[in-house]
């Protein structure tokens, strides 16, 4: 059976906050099991801690708001960490 | 505003830049003024200058490039991650590279390269990312800036004034004094044959020496040490330290101050601290530490008061009996008071004003007296 379209979306978008938070927001390149359930701790965690470096309201979940500034352009050098 | 960790910056006010190739979007011309002008909005507000050269290392090398590009750090293509810079310092630090699959123009239709670039150099500056939306530091583009009015927020020049401070006096902007700087943030003389120390610890192979705000950190590595502020790292310690100690088997280096001490793992400072002294199991009577050193084979902390010592157990986690103890007893050549004491290669050096004594714990004697600043090759 082809892929239900939403999940597929749903995957890359996923795919979009793990890099996102690994490269900008130091979540650890293992937490890969972590992303997948969006509401476990370390997860959130980093999605409050951009959401409020970024200025965004901040409720560690991926709503719309949160989702459009991960795909707005930006620099490359992290937001925290080294 | 932030900087980066450790706060590197430039050690001269003269710089140079080399545009190492060109985006085929512009003109040449085009480039080389948008970032001449992204180099003043930074010139105007501290003492810096900037010279191009055209071959050879610059200090600040610019270059485009696509995806994968020789620094572990590939360019995604278009959109999303624009370009990235690198602190202060040799070789590829101070950088700053362009993502060439992005549609760069001189106006705001497409990435605007004077507003990227502008941001990079901030980070070849020494400043990191700033939570303020209106600073231009702030990580993500603003395509709706308004090109023509553009100046640097305060944000902006709070950071890279804090790293370079003011331009210098000049008849249209004589520069107001800030308020005066309290007493005992004076920079102290590396060299200085006074020099005395507040504190020094060892950490992770490292020693740290701390006087007043700063510290002084030295590696074997390295024959000159480097001199930062206690608070670029750890922006939560107290300045003015009485004693440190590292306990390696807990990763952890312990701070005093008065009564009450910290502990730090890396540029970490541990949550729960500080704590009291007294919790340690000092008599009340003691208001202070003056120095203190763990050693790592007998899993023994000393800690030096005045004229006497106590030793703490790290495995019971409880102060020995039989203490405090006079130094002169046990540290015959050291006493009345220390300062600071660390150990190296199997002597604990003992720091008294600008003097430093080399003792053999286990011959129990003073073997060398030396200058307190004798590890920073003066």
């Amino acid at each position: 059976y082809p892929l239900d379209g939403a999940e597929k979306g749903k995957d890359t978008s996923m795919d979009l906050v793990q890099k996102y938070l690994e490269n900008y927001y130091n979540l650890p390149k293992d937490a890969r099991q972590f992303v997948r359930r969006r509401d476990s701790g370390p997860v959130v965690k980093k999605i409050q801690e951009m959401q409020k470096f970024l200025g965004l309201e901040v409720t560690g979940k991926l709503d719309s708001a949160t989702m459009g500034m991960m795909h707005k352009p930006r620099c490359g050098v992290p937001d925290v960490g080294g | 505003f932030s900087t980066f960790p450790g706060m590197p910056k430039w050690k001269k006010t003269h710089l140079t830049y080399r545009i190492v190739n060109y985006t085929p979007d512009l003109p040449r011309d085009a480039v080389d003024s948008a970032i001449e002008k992204a180099l003043k909005i930074w010139e105007e507000v501290t003492p810096l200058t900037f010279s191009k050269i055209h071959e050879g290392e610059a200090d600040i090398m610019i270059s485009f490039a696509v995806r994968e590009h020789g620094d572990f750090s590939p360019f995604d293509g278009p959109g999303q991650v624009l370009a990235h810079a690198y602190p202060p310092g040799q070789g590829i630090y101070g950088d700053a590279h362009f993502d060439d699959d992005e549609q760069w123009t001189k106006d705001s239709a497409g990435t605007n390269l004077f507003l990227v670039a502008a941001h990079e150099l901030g980070h070849s500056l020494g400043l990191f990312h700033s939570t303020n939306t209106e600073a231009l530091m702030y990580p993500l583009y603003k395509s709706f800036t308004d090109l023509a009015q553009f100046r640097l927020a305060q944000d902006d020049v709070d950071g890279i004034q804090s790293l370079y401070g003011p331009p210098p006096a000049s008849p249209d902007n004589p520069i107001v004094p800030t308020e005066s700087v309290p007493s005992g943030s004076e920079t102290p003389a590396t060299c200085d044959p006074t020099l005395s120390f507040d504190a020094v610890s060892t950490l992770r192979g490292e020693v740290l020496f701390f006087k007043n705000r700063h510290f002084w950190r030295k590696s074997l590595r390295t024959p000159e040490p480097e001199f930062h502020l206690i608070s670029s790292f750890w922006p939560s310690l107290p300045s003015n330290l009485d004693a440190a100690c590292e306990v390696t088997s807990r990763d952890t280096v312990f701070l005093f101050k008065g009564n009450q001490f910290w502990a730090i793992r890396g540029n970490e400072v541990l949550a729960g601290y500080p704590r009291g002294i007294h919790t340690l199991g000092f008599s009340p009577t003691v208001k202070k530490i003056d120095a203190a050193i763990s050693d790592k084979e007998k899993k023994k902390t000393y800690f030096f008061v005045e004229d006497k010592y106590w030793r703490f157990d790290e495995k019971r986690q409880a102060m020995e009996p039989g203490f405090p103890k006079k130094i002169a007893e046990d540290f015959p050549g050291v006493e009345p008071k220390v300062d600071a004491v660390f150990e190296a290669f199997g002597f604990f050096y003992f720091f008294r004003g600008s003097s430093q004594l080399e003792f053999d714990p286990n011959a129990k004697k003073v073997t060398h007296t030396l200058k307190s600043n004798s590890w920073f090759n003066c």
